[in-house]
């Protein structure tokens, strides 16, 4: 199965990773 | 509940490995020789801890490039996945670079890394970000210019994730038109 990630999932990693 | 040692702590893997480069210009220097790989990436988590540690496009000098292209696959038109495709290209207005740049490439890069274009995403082969005083650029690249259904579906999906008002209309051009243009002017295979 194709990994595929619509943009609201990427987004709700982004500020977990900008603190680290 | 407890979770059980490891239990959550999978990175979440993309369907492509990813590479990221750098381009400064130098005049002194030949174009290749301005061209830096990164790093590459394979995890939603790797791609935004890289993201969240570099200069933000609005950031860089002009003359500097970023791109993002599939692993195996170099950011010029030279590689042979590249050779017979083509660009959708975003021209920015000078004043954008404040107000619009980091939004619509952080989109652009979500697109990729998230294969937003289906089974179409295949065709896919990087972006590109060209900071310029004359006003910015960026674009996604594509294997096939003459892969009319791929292209166009690519370009519609692209202009609606960017929120580019219907009034904007933006082309594609075929990588072999770019290359042997005599002005500064590329015919549009393709608008929408």
């Amino acid at each position: 199965e194709k990994k595929r990630y619509d943009r609201e999932f990427l987004l709700g990693f982004q500020f977990i990773f900008a603190s680290m | 509940r407890k979770l059980p040692l490891g239990e959550g702590l999978e990175k979440h893997p993309l369907e492509n490995r990813w590479a990221l480069w750098f381009f400064k210009n130098d005049r002194n220097r030949v174009w290749q020789d301005n061209l830096h790989l990164v790093t590459k990436f394979e995890t939603v988590e790797d791609f935004w801890a890289i993201h969240s540690h570099i200069k933000l496009a609005s950031k860089l000098s002009s003359g500097c490039d970023y791109a993002l292209f599939k692993d195996g696959i170099e950011p010029m038109w030279e590689d042979s996945r590249n050779k017979h495709g083509g660009r959708w290209l975003v021209s920015l207005a000078k004043q954008q670079r404040q107000s619009n740049l980091d939004r619509l490439w952080l989109e652009t890069l979500l697109c990729l890394i998230g294969e937003a274009f289906e089974e179409y995403s295949e065709e896919v082969c990087g972006a590109v970000l060209n900071v310029r005083t004359k006003g910015d650029k960026i674009a996604i690249w594509t294997s096939e210019a003459e892969n009319q259904p791929a292209v166009t579906f690519i370009g519609r999906v692209y202009k609606e994730r960017l929120g580019l008002s219907p009034k904007v209309i933006i082309g594609y051009q075929a990588h072999a038109d770019t290359a042997t243009k005599s002005n500064s002017f590329t015919k549009n295979k393709f608008v929408v």
